[in-house]
């Protein structure tokens, strides 16, 4: 059978949005020396089937998308990091040590469905 | 909301959010490396996290320990010989069992290069402490000698290697008493020059010393020939 055209428009699929943390929105300014936040990004946006080879999916969510096309009650595949980069941060702790530390998996690069 | 906070303190390395009173000074290799950090990620450039090129030693976390002692006698008139006395500590408690130490640099910094104070040519020692109950305020009884450096003036921050000291004080926290730190004036003391070896001694009790610790977690750090397989 035909798979049905998706509803969602191009906008509306998954893609990274943008998102920047800003450390005093969480009251961490306090401790965070440098940096003062870091552009953070998000997933979000559909995953149809039709797009899942499109939209950078893994296998698994081209077959779990196939499965919900047969059984609805399957989810469909999500869209989720893909990508992600580190990040350092400088802090201060409670012993007034200067700490520089790196974070892998801080930043949302790119985005598929899975 | 708080617990979820908490869960991602810990992520962070940190029991409790810390709150300190005022920040401590970043050391220009801190903000180089993380510059260079920012930099390389902002333009994409892979980066090995576990590796400081800096500084030439492996490691995923760097450290600036401020120094807990305390002077012994300063900006007094100077006795005898003895220009400066410090009992340096450095409490490495932050440092976790699963992270193996690669670097410790002790820095002590003697005041701005100026060539406007040429004052007398010191000499400087580092013993380590190795007797307790050195928190009574009394001169601790120096151990084992293994610094002796001359110290032509004027000088800025001098650096020692403190690997082996500080893993042992790792290993052994009960062992870790502090360093003894004293500055003394070389040679034959001149009545003329008094002047300007109080005024020396007076600028060294304004003496700053960190220790800079470099660390791996080998959680997060796969050995380089795994990584390259």
């Amino acid at each position: 059978a035909a798979i049905p055209a998706p509803n969602a428009s191009c906008k509306n699929l998954c893609h990274p949005h943008q998102l920047f943390i800003n450390f005093r929105d969480l009251g961490w300014h306090k401790w965070i020396i440098a940096p003062r936040g870091f552009m953070a990004n998000y997933c979000h946006g559909h995953c149809p089937f039709s797009m899942t080879t499109a939209l950078n999916s893994s296998n698994y969510a081209f077959m779990q998308a196939l499965m919900h096309v047969v059984d609805p009650t399957i989810p469909q595949a999500v869209c989720i990091p893909t990508k992600l980069s580190p990040i350092s941060m400088l802090y201060q702790d409670n012993d007034d040590n200067v700490i520089l530390r790196h974070y892998e998996d801080m930043v949302v690069d790119e985005c598929g469905c899975g | 909301f708080q617990f979820q906070e908490h869960v991602f303190l810990q992520f962070l390395g940190l029991d409790k959010m810390p709150s300190p009173q005022k920040f401590q000074p970043v050391p220009h290799i801190m903000k180089k490396i993380f510059q260079d950090r920012e930099a390389a990620a902002t333009t994409g450039v892979s980066q090995d996290l576990c590796f400081v090129k800096e500084l030439g030693v492996r490691g995923n976390i760097l450290r600036l320990l401020p120094d807990q002692g305390f002077f012994l006698y300063s900006n007094n008139l100077p006795k005898d010989s003895s220009c400066l006395q410090k009992l340096l500590y450095f409490n490495l408690s932050a440092v976790k069992d699963t992270e193996q130490l690669t670097m410790a640099l002790l820095g002590l910094d003697l005041g701005p290069n100026t060539y406007y104070n040429l004052g007398p040519e010191l000499e400087l020692a580092l013993c380590l402490v190795q007797e307790p109950h050195v928190w009574s305020r009394s001169i601790p009884k120096p151990g084992k000698m293994f610094v002796l450096q001359s110290v032509p003036w004027p000088q800025g921050i001098l650096y020692f290697n403190l690997l082996d000291v500080a893993k042992v004080w790792n290993n052994n926290p009960q062992k870790n008493l502090g360093l003894f730190l004293e500055i003394l004036v070389k040679g034959d003391r001149d009545p003329g020059v008094n002047f300007q070896l109080e005024a020396t001694c007076a600028r060294l009790s304004r003496l700053h010393a960190s220790l800079l610790v470099v660390t791996l977690n080998p959680e997060q750090c796969h050995s380089s020939s795994r990584r390259r397989r």
